[in-house]
């Protein structure tokens, strides 16, 4: 630094041009890591394929033209109260399967579950043409039982897929949740009739891949009133 | 506000872009590809303070030029932001989520004198 140049309003020595941007950038970094709740930034294991990143988008934007907030859900906008709201959206894990069952799995990052409430959550699930007439699918959002090592069913659903296309569900009561829990998992578990194929695609990169997505909004900071 | 200029010495906002592929955050960061983060910079003299930058109408060049004359406590004051933006982020989270979100207040607009 220049001889005795000081800064006028905290007094400290002005820093090299250089090293000034180093810590400009180490700023950002920190600020940024700082808002998004994150201890450092995320390794990405496995993004999810080009192709069902872009159907997921486009599905959304075709959803939200027609969507009405949930009953019994927090609408998706209702007052923000200035709040930072986030957006997530969540492709399925294989789990294990059976013949005629297949389970699913969408994790949810302990950062942002721990830092927000759910306003709504979709279930977006894809069938692949089934054979002729209504195929009857069974459609179970599944929790970690605290007392044991089987999971516990939070709700049952009943379809008929008359056709291939887009089925929406809305599991916002059963991520809320999972918001509270040590591993906010979702579980689900579609079953067919023996014999009957299984309904959702078979491999991870197809487009048409389940994903849910979420819209949460940052909790209202605790607020301790003294009298 | 002012933006600040090569020769600049009074409260001004300082220009300065954050690019993710400079930092190696492009590959969770999916846009976007960097951030205006700017910051506030230069001198806050007494009769500047309490102004929002430095474009200050005739009625308040007056009164800082009282102020500066009764120079009560003669100390400087801050250069702090008057105006600020959200940043809009879509990026993977750590479960390979792709979360999208606009965090407050993470762009400086201008700056004054506080």
């Amino acid at each position: 630094a220049a001889k005795d140049t000081r800064c006028p309003a905290c007094g400290v020595a002005a820093l090299a041009p250089g090293m000034q941007r180093d810590v400009l950038l180490a700023l950002a970094k920190q600020s940024i890591l700082a808002k998004l709740h994150l201890p450092a930034r995320p390794n990405i294991p496995q993004p999810p394929s080009r192709g069902a990143l872009l159907t997921a988008l486009r599905r959304m934007r075709a959803q939200r033209s027609d969507t009405t907030a949930f009953p019994g859900m927090l609408p998706a906008r209702s007052a923000g109260m200035g709040l930072q709201e986030y957006e997530i959206l969540s492709f399925a894990e294989s789990g294990s399967s059976t013949s005629h069952s297949v389970h699913l799995h969408f994790r949810f990052s302990q950062e942002v579950a721990g830092s927000t409430e759910i306003l709504q959550a979709t279930l977006y699930l894809f069938w692949a043409a089934p054979g002729p007439g209504a195929q009857p699918v069974t459609v179970r959002l599944l929790q970690p039982n605290p007392t044991g090592p089987n999971m516990t069913v939070t709700s049952e659903t009943r379809l008929e897929v008359q056709r291939s296309g887009w089925t929406t569900l809305d599991v916002g009561p059963a991520v809320q949740s999972l918001f509270g829990q040590e591993i906010p998992r979702l579980t689900v578990e579609l079953e067919v009739p023996e014999g009957w194929e299984s309904p959702v695609p078979s491999d991870h990169s197809d487009s048409h891949w389940p994903f849910v997505v979420a819209q949460a909004r940052a909790r209202t900071p605790h607020r301790v009133h003294r009298r | 506000g002012i933006d600040c200029g090569r020769d600049s010495r009074m409260c001004c906002r300082q220009e300065f872009f954050v690019d993710f592929k400079e930092i190696g955050w492009e590959d969770w960061i999916i846009q976007p590809e960097g951030y205006h983060m700017n910051y506030c910079a230069g001198l806050c003299p007494l009769y500047m303070a309490g102004v929002p930058g430095l474009a200050a109408s005739f009625h308040t060049a007056v009164l800082n030029r009282i102020k500066a004359a009764s120079a009560a406590a003669a100390v400087d004051s801050c250069c702090v932001p008057t105006q600020r933006r959200p940043l809009s982020l879509l990026y993977y989270d750590r479960d390979s989520n792709i979360v999208k979100t606009d965090i407050p207040d993470m762009i400086v607009d201008s700056c004054g004198c506080t």
